[in-house]
Parts: structure tokens; C-alpha cells; sequence
């Protein structure tokens, strides 16, 4: 039965995108059935994956004129399909305030597709507009990716309450699994102590932190993951151990 | 008579609020006097320059609830004035879309600002949702911070064309002022790639290229614009090239 997790912080530039594409990479490489949903109207986890959006996006399903299932298209990384999304999803943020049970619209959609996964990825936009607000409703957990920077420090109070406000009027057993510390430079101070701040407040956080790697901002130009790409950079081996963390926790339990 | 611009690109991270602040320091060291309007609910450009929105935010402006510069506050910066920003925003997405002129709102509101200032800055959210399209109905001319990444290429198309339709329906006098380039790290061929590429494709781009530099990230943990943290940092360097460019095209022309 699959777990639904979304990739969510409203910070731009955070690594959302990335974390998505590769946990879920890892994820298929271990033999795990995972689709990877891009809500994002950039489309860049479709990008990045070597999908395209030209047999039909998320807009399509979520203004039902399509079946979600029949939007589904592999991508470059063996056992990782996708779901596309096209900038018209933009739309779909204004389209969406009037609709009926409009938080709901993707939890649903989702709803029969689940037994076929292990796991289902959201990769959200960079706001808590109704795209996010959906992609909170339909998920189990929340992986937080964080970068390494002062102003991604910011936003983090609020989100923590965005995610409590999600559970207790819309999503009442969504749970935050974790945050994941990225792009981490060693060189610098103030890597250091957002890492040491992030961890002192969030019991969560993973153990692996994602380093600053070039290998990682050159896969999506290739639309392969960084195990495709660059399979023995820091970049892989540290989605691995944030793949590995994951797992062993749900065995742990 | 003021000159309005607008610091924009829905891709995350990308560097519109550090561009906006400290376009705006140096701006207002020459002697200009500049206001920042920051149009973003994570609030990174008011706490970036020391701001507080304690005594109302562009939130209760866009509401009718205050007026415009009744909410005006100064920043760490002297010369340089702030409208902040609140999470608060976020709600003026959803609550704007049946308002009567929707878009034109912010326009309205800066109307009988303009003559107190040479510049008014407009930092944008990561979206291209009400909030920046108020921002680009608003503004006389758009800056577009580039990262120096594939997936910051990625987007640039699309807003490119929410540009020309902003100019088509919203607002006749809009023009793309350039696009600035930022976190260069020249050990990387990809970053180098990045700038021919948009240099290829945008002929406004600045000539100036901001570095990748530790003291911009740490500028805005102090409250501090980078020519009050580090003033002879490579950073501070590269945004008073951007400012000279900038005021050097109006004298030109
Ligand atoms: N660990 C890393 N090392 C180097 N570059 C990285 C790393 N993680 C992500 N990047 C790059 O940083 C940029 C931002 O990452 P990404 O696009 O994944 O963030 P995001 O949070 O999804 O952004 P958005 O808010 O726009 O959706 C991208 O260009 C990406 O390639
Ligand atoms: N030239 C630079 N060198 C190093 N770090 C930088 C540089 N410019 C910006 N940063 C850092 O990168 C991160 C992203 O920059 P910034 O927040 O200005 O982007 P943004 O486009 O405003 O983000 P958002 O889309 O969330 O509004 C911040 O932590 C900032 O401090
Ligand atoms: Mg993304
Ligand atoms: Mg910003």
C-alpha cells in the first residue's frame, strides 16, 4: 500500500526538486514501485527526469478532463514513473478556489492509484498556496528539504504551522518525517550552524546531509538522476543514505 | 519621478530578494532615495534589512484596511525605505481573485508614492501568481535575477512570455530592463554555460555577474545589506557594478 510523501517548503531554491528526483531514484533502485507527481508548474522534476508533458499534465486530471492514471509516463530512471505537470498548472492555483472541496481535489485523485505503489512523491511549488495545500492533504508524511543558508532558516517557523494547520482541518494524520539538510558547503561557518540550528529545533532531521555538488545541478540538463548520471559522486551517496534513513525507520517501527 | 522596478522570476532561489536589497543599498549610497516594497509573504527582504512588520505590513495596504505610506518604515540601510511584507500575504492570492481590478491594485496603490522617490524596488515571490503580476502591472521595468544553474534556464521562456502578456493586457509601458546573474562559481563549466547561454538569448543582460559569496549569505542573518556587512567583499563589488549599469543606461538613453 503506498505512502504518499510531499516534498514541500515554500523557500525557493531549496533542493525540493532535487530531493524528489533522487530519493525517488534511490527508492526504484532498491526495487521499489515509485511514482514521482510533479506539482510544480515549472516542470522541473519532469525535466530533470527526461519526462514530457505532451500526452497531458496534473492540470488535466485536477480539472478532470483526464484519468491520473492515464497520465502516467516513465521516466529516464528505470522503476521511477511520473505524473508531468505544464505551466498551465498555474491556472490551476485560481481555477481551484471556487471548486467544491478544493484542498481535497489531488488526495482523491490519488486515492485509487495507491495500492499499485510503494511510494508516491509530490514535489510542490516553492508557496503554500492550494497546489501545496493539496499536495498536503493527499500525503501520509512531509519531507522538508533545507538548504544550508540563513533565509531558508526563515520560513521554517511558519511551515512547521502551516503543517500543523493542515493536520488539524484538513489531513488529520499528515506527519512530518523529517528534514533533509542540502547543498551543505563544509568551508563555511554558516553552513554549520544552520545544520546545528535546524537539528537543535526539528528531531527529525536526517542523519545524511546532501553536500554542495555540481554533479548534482548537471544531472537535470541530462534528465537523468544523479545515480544515472554521476553514480559515484557525494551527491548519490548521500541520496542513498537519505533513501537508506527512510527505509530503516519504517522497518524500525 | 520615480521608476518603479520589479525584481521577478518564478524559479526559487535565484537571488530577486538579495538582488533587491542591495541593488536598493547601492542605489541609495549614490545618493538616490529608494523605497523597497517587499511583495513576497516569506518576508526575506524585510528581515533581510532589519525591517519589522509590527506596525502593518503591504497586507493591510492591498485590504484597504491602512494606506500605502502610512506602513512605510526605514531599514538598516540609511537612504533606503521599506514597505514590509507578513506570511499574512499569502491570503491576498485567494482574496484578490474576485476583487474588482484585481491586478492593478499594487499599481493604484503606488500612484501617489511616486513622486518621494527616484526608485521604488518590488521583491517578488517564487510565482507567477496575483501577487507578481500586481508587482508587473505596477512596475515600468523588470529585473530578472538568473542563477547561474540549468534549472534556472529552465523557466526563462515562460516568463519571457508572461511578460508580453502582462505588456499586451495589464500594462503597455513594461520593458525588461536585463537579467542579472547570480551565484556565479567560475570552477564550474556549467555556470559558465549558463551565462553564454542567456547572454545568447537576452541582450539586456547585465555585463556584471555576481559571484557566488559566502558575506551575501551571511549579510542578511545581521539585517544588513551587503554594503553595510562586507564592503569590500567580491559581492558588494559586483551590486555596485549592477547599480552603475543600471543608472548608466538612464543617462545614456
Ligand atoms: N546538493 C546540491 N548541490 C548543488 N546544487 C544543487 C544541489 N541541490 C540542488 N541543486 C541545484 O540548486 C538549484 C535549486 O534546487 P531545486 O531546483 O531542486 O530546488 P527547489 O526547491 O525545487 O526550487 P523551486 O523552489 O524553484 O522549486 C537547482 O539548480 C539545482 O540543480
Ligand atoms: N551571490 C550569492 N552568493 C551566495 N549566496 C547567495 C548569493 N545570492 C543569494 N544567495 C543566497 O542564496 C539563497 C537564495 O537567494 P534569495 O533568497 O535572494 O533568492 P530568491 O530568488 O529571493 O528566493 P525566493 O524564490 O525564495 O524568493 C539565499 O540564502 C541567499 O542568501
Ligand atoms: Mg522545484
Ligand atoms: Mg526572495
Amino acid at each position: 500500500m503506498a505512502e504518499v510523501i510531499a516534498l514541500a517548503n515554500q523557500k525557493g531554491g531549496v533542493g525540493k526538486t532535487t530531493t524528489a528526483i533522487n530519493l525517488g531514484a534511490c527508492l526504484a533502485r532498491r526495487g521499489l514501485r515509485v511514482l514521482l507527481v510533479d506539482v510544480d508548474p515549472q516542470a522541473n522534476a519532469t525535466s530533470g527526469l527526461g519526462g514530457s508533458n505532451e500526452s497531458g499534465s496534473l492540470y488535466d486530471a485536477l480539472g478532470g478532463a483526464a484519468r491520473l492514471e492515464d497520465l502516467i509516463v516513465p521516466s529516464s530512471e528505470p522503476g521511477l514513473s511520473l505524473v508531468p505537470s505544464s505551466p498551465d498548472l498555474a491556472g490551476a492555483e485560481i481555477e481551484l478556489v471556487d471548486a467544491d472541496r478544493r484542498e481535497y481535489v489531488l488526495r482523491e485523485l490519488l486515492l485509487p492509484l495507491r495500492p499499485r505503489w510503494d511510494f508516491i512523491l509530490l514535489d510542490c511549488p516553492p508557496s503554500l498556496g492550494l497546489l501545496t495545500v493539496n499536495a498536503l492533504t493527499a500525503a501520509d508524511a512531509v519531507v522538508i528539504p533545507v538548504q544550508c543558508e540563513y533565509l531558508a532558516l526563515e520560513g521554517l517557523g511558519h511551515l512547521a504551522a502551516t503543517l500543523e494547520r493542515v493536520r488539524h482541518t484538513l489531513n488529520g494524520s499528515l506527519r512530518l518525517e523529517g528534514l533533509v539538510m542540502t547543498m551543505f558547503d563544509p568551508r563555511t561557518t554558516l553552513a554549520q550552524q544552520v545544520v546545528a540550528e535546524v537539528r537543535g529545533h526539528f528531531a527529525q532531521t536526517f542523519r545524511t546531509v546532501v553536500p554542495r555538488s555540481v554533479r548534482l545541478s548537471e544531472a537535470p540538463s541530462h534528465g537523468l538522476s544523479i545515480v544515472a548520471y554521476a553514480p559515484h559522486s557525494a551527491g548519490a551517496a548521500a541520496y542513498a543514505g537519505v533513501a537508506d534513513e527512510l527505509l530503516a525507520r519504517r522497518v524500525a517501527s
